[in-house]
């Protein structure tokens, strides 16, 4: 089971 | 280097505007571990470099690397490269693999 799987997807940031 | 082992590339950002004008996804504890530009700008200082592209992965800013970084610390670090007054430009390593 790869472990990225399971990671949340990250937020977006303007800069 | 082997054939496994990423590209990077550094690119240097000048100043040219008054946004950097990128937009980054990813950091420590997501699915993208290293942060990723997804957008870039027209009229920011990474379109008028034309160097930056959507798809390059940040490993390094000015020298300080993203790797263990949760989204709003490398966010913050990107900012703070910007805002510094001493440097006219931002330097960043890239790569285009994940």
């Amino acid at each position: 089971r790869e472990k990225r799987l399971t990671l949340p997807p990250s937020e977006i940031t303007l800069l | 280097p082997g054939l496994l082992e990423p590209t990077s590339c550094l690119i240097r950002v000048a100043k040219s505007a008054a946004t950097l004008g990128i937009a980054i996804e990813g950091g420590a504890n997501t699915r993208q571990p290293l942060p990723r530009i997804v957008t870039i700008q027209r009229g920011g200082s990474a379109h008028n470099s034309g160097k930056l592209k959507v798809g390059h992965v940040i490993l390094e800013v000015n020298g300080t690397t993203m790797r263990g970084k949760e989204h709003r610390e490398a966010a913050r670090i990107i900012a703070e490269a910007f805002k510094m007054t001493d440097k006219d430009h931002v330097d960043f390593l890239v790569t285009e693999f994940n």
